[in-house]
């Protein structure tokens, strides 16, 4: 099962985690190892970097009206920021003397501490993203709640002329999603979710085509007419909400690394 | 977005310090 459960996460942290993962071997094979180079110069780009990420970070808290992400990212912030002191403190010890065993405790420290902070920020940042999507959805779902109010071919123009962009638009949303996932289930899900709806669409259509029709010349059958419409209207209403589901699974562990 | 660009500017700062930490422990290993 993949660590990190979007292709652009894993792209991002895979080869850092590789790193410290190896640096952690190494500390543990080698306990007292050689003498540590100056690290002052790639730690202040770390510096650099990190300085970087909280200000964009905080711009990104502050421009957002997402309450969960405004309370998610300062602690992965913070966490970064405390990170980045541990490994200055290590490379500042480590000039001092570049064997000793603290320094080089907080070096694998402060690079854990930058990986899962970073980890953690990119999560809220996802988390976020994923809950502008299932916004998308249940959008959807509200123009779905009054197809009952449907009446006249008129009404089903209009109904139609509404549904149709947002529709389009959770179907372009939840298909990049599903492209973004690492986790082949979760994908397949989503994909099998989305093809339901594309094909239930004009069933649907053509159902409140047949209600409107049946109601209005008055005949037999309006009953039934209405009963494959809430038929046909459940069972989108049905693939969006296991999209919506779907959508908020991960296969993130944060475990993995410690 | 910017902080997908600043993500992956820390990440690869952070793996370049901790490779260069890691090659002077490797001569030992």
């Amino acid at each position: 099962m993949p660590v990190f459960h979007t292709k652009t996460i894993e792209s991002i942290l895979e080869p850092v985690a590789q790193q410290v993962s190896r640096l952690v071997i190494l500390h543990e094979e080698a306990e007292d190892g050689n003498a540590m180079p100056d690290l002052a110069r790639p730690v202040q780009a770390v510096k650099l970097a990190v300085d970087n990420l909280v200000r964009v970070g905080y711009e990104t808290i502050n421009s957002s009206e997402d309450a969960i992400l405004k309370q998610d990212m300062p602690p992965a912030l913070n966490r970064v920021e405390e990170a980045s002191i541990l490994l200055i403190q290590a490379s500042d010890m480590l000039r001092s003397d570049p064997f000793s065993a603290p320094a080089r405790k907080k070096l694998i420290e402060g690079s854990r501490g930058i990986l899962q902070g970073t980890s953690a920020l990119l999560l809220a940042f996802d988390e976020s993203e994923v809950r502008k999507i299932i916004r998308i959805c249940k959008n959807v779902l509200e123009y779905l709640a009054i197809t009952e109010v449907v009446e006249t071919m008129e009404d089903l123009v209009t109904f139609v002329k509404n549904l149709s962009p947002v529709l389009t638009k959770m179907t372009k949303e939840v298909d990049g999603r599903q492209k973004e996932l690492t986790h082949q289930v979760h994908r397949e899900w989503l994909e099998r979710s989305l093809e339901q709806v594309k094909q239930l669409t004009p069933i649907l259509i053509s159902g409140i085509k047949i209600y409107i029709t049946t109601k209005s010349q008055g005949g037999q059958g309006v009953a039934e007419a209405q009963t494959n419409r809430d038929y046909v209207i459940g069972k989108v209403c049905n693939e969006i909400h296991e999209m919506i589901r779907v959508l908020q699974l991960t296969t993130y562990d944060e475990e993995e690394w410690d | 977005e910017q902080i997908l660009v600043a993500a992956r500017s820390i990440a690869a700062a952070t793996a370049a310090l901790v490779k260069a930490a890691s090659a002077a422990q490797r001569e030992l290993v």
